[in-house]
């Protein structure tokens, strides 16, 4: 079955590598001390204080049920705006200090003005499923592709909830994101996901 | 099917992206002016001339019989050593500026002390079907990874041989490696095809 195939690859092949110490690598990333700008709050005395940067330390893993997934979230909600990697190498398979870093982003509740930082990412394996149904080549109809996509995410949510995969349980949040008929949920979402 | 969703994302999710300019990335690749010593030939006379790299431009993708897919190739074969990256960049599904840099090897014929390079790596779906079966928490036995394997090969050399791929037609090799029993043939090969 396609879908499971790309969701055992995508727990092995990433998952599996950069779940475990996620947590770590979050609170020392580097970026906290390079912008304190960030995580300054004005009292109502018109003191400033630095506070704990507001992120989720979990990868957040948006699955649009379009499959249709854009180079960068900030294609999806101008609210939402890419500002560093949390970095994470691994030689693999004959590729040498292959770089697995993730992206971090900084979501602006348009309402509150308030700041959150979250990382983000497509479900990679759905964008090959959409193309692999666009290129016309593999023999993907667009049904097949929509219960390739459901059956993905029930394994994947089976995989990191699997007892033997106790090093991920919590590390990573699965967020279907219903972009059609195109809606603005997605950075709500995040936004409820990182307060 | 298992390995038929593995060949599409291998093809559409990496192949199809550092296939089509590898060869220009080969040429203007800025190792070769650091390292003129790795290209140096002295003549009978004792004269020093610097001659064209010997690489071949194309990436060399190994597929082990047994699946397993060490981390460098210098584990399988110490002759051959990793000496640096061909670099490409590029934002896919959420995550920016990813990296898909190849790694490149110098390959020394022990019988010669010829010197050789090569852009080698595992078939890194391969090293997933190795993990489900050890794994064994993906009910993969090792009749079905290694039909899975063959399937993957016979998929891949088909994508790539296709009229609608190409821009990556003839860029890449797909070398089966037998190393179960363990024998040293691999060097050879890589050897014989940089030649
Ligand atoms: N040799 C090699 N070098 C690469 O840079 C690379 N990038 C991808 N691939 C292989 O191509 C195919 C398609 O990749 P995709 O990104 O859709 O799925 C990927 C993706 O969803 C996720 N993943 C792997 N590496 C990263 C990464 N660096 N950032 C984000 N996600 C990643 O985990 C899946 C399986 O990865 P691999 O098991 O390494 O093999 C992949 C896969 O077979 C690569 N293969």
């Amino acid at each position: 079955n396609v879908a499971h195939g790309l969701a055992w690859s995508y727990f092995y092949g990433f998952l599996n590598l950069i779940l475990p110490k996620l947590g770590e690598r979050v609170k020392s990333w580097d970026y906290w001390e390079k912008h304190p700008e960030d995580r300054t709050q004005t009292g109502e005395d018109g003191q400033k204080t630095i506070c704990q940067p507001r992120i989720l330390p979990k990868l957040i893993i948006v699955s649009p049920q379009s499959c249709h997934c854009p180079d960068s979230f900030t294609d999806v909600d101008e609210n939402i705006v890419h500002v560093g990697h949390i970095p994470f190498k691994a030689s693999r398979a004959g590729n040498i200090d292959r770089d697995y870093k993730n992206s971090v982003y900084k979501v602006t509740d348009p309402k509150t003005l308030e700041v959150y930082y979250a990382i983000l990412e497509f479900a990679t394996p759905i964008l090959s499923l959409y193309e692999m149904e666009q290129g016309a080549i593999a023999g993907l109809s667009t049904t097949q592709k929509d219960a390739q996509r459901t059956m993905f995410e029930t394994k994947l949510e089976e995989i990191l909830e699997h007892p033997n995969n106790r090093q991920c349980r919590g590390q990573a949040i699965l967020l279907s994101y219903r972009d059609k008929p195109s809606d603005d949920t997605g950075h709500e979402e995040v936004t409820r996901l990182s307060t």
